[in-house]
């Protein structure tokens, strides 16, 4: 454990109790893509399954139920109880053009052809662009209340801190997983466009507006 | 053995 990686795990963190304390004290989803949210489901799902087959550590194992608990908690609100303030016609992505792909590249590109490391490789893979769904949303709408905005900066500094993590570890314990850290470039790469937004229009007090 | 590759992140 290191800083970065510490700081990233409770980036993470804040970013899903941002989100869910957003539409739980709002009673609202407007603006959230309920499709991003069902593919952190799955992502923490798929991921987390060792925590049936292996114990890592308290915190390991604490953060992994929080995660995942969450996640289901986030769905819920938006499919269930605040179903009727959900924006389903601006959430149109297709996101099987997402899972389909990340699935064949799980099965072709991976460490072990074993079935729990496969849905690893899936959930990685698919993390990677598991956004894009919420940020195809705001294009479409050209907005984003600000938030969201917050919840999408802390989402993306998690895993730009973790890009900081796999360097120090490269280093100081001579472990890489190149299997997480291409994925984690990719998904860093897709919040660039967002920062340089956030950072130019939210930091300056201005509503996440984009030009039409 | 699942975890022979290290997956101790989250």
């Amino acid at each position: 454990m290191n800083v970065f990686r510490l700081t990233g795990d409770l980036s993470h963190l804040a970013a899903i109790i941002i989100l869910l304390l957003k539409i739980w004290k709002s009673r609202s989803c407007a603006g959230i893509s309920g499709k991003s949210q069902i593919l952190f489901a799955l992502v923490f799902t798929t991921r987390y399954l060792d925590l049936l087959t292996s114990f890592i550590s308290l915190y390991n194992t604490s953060m992994k139920i929080i995660y995942v608990g969450c996640a289901y908690a986030t769905v819920y609100l938006i499919y269930a109880k605040f179903r009727a303030t959900y924006d389903g016609n601006h959430d149109t992505f297709r996101v099987e053009f997402l899972v389909v792909p990340v699935g064949g590249l799980a099965f072709l590109v991976n460490h072990d052809f074993s079935p729990l490391e496969i849905l690893w490789t899936f959930s990685i893979y698919l993390e990677s662009v598991a956004i894009l769904p919420q940020l195809f949303m705001i294009s479409k709408t050209g907005e984003a209340e600000t938030i969201t905005t917050h919840y999408l900066f802390c989402l993306g500094v998690y895993r730009a801190l973790y890009l900081f993590n796999w360097i120090w570890r490269f280093y100081f314990e001579g472990f890489f997983d190149m299997i997480a850290i291409v994925a984690g470039v990719v998904q860093t790469i897709l919040y660039c466009d967002f920062f340089y937004l956030y950072i130019t229009k939210v930091l300056k007090g201005k509503k996440l507006s984009l030009p039409a | 053995e699942y975890n022979v590759y290290g997956h101790d992140e989250l």
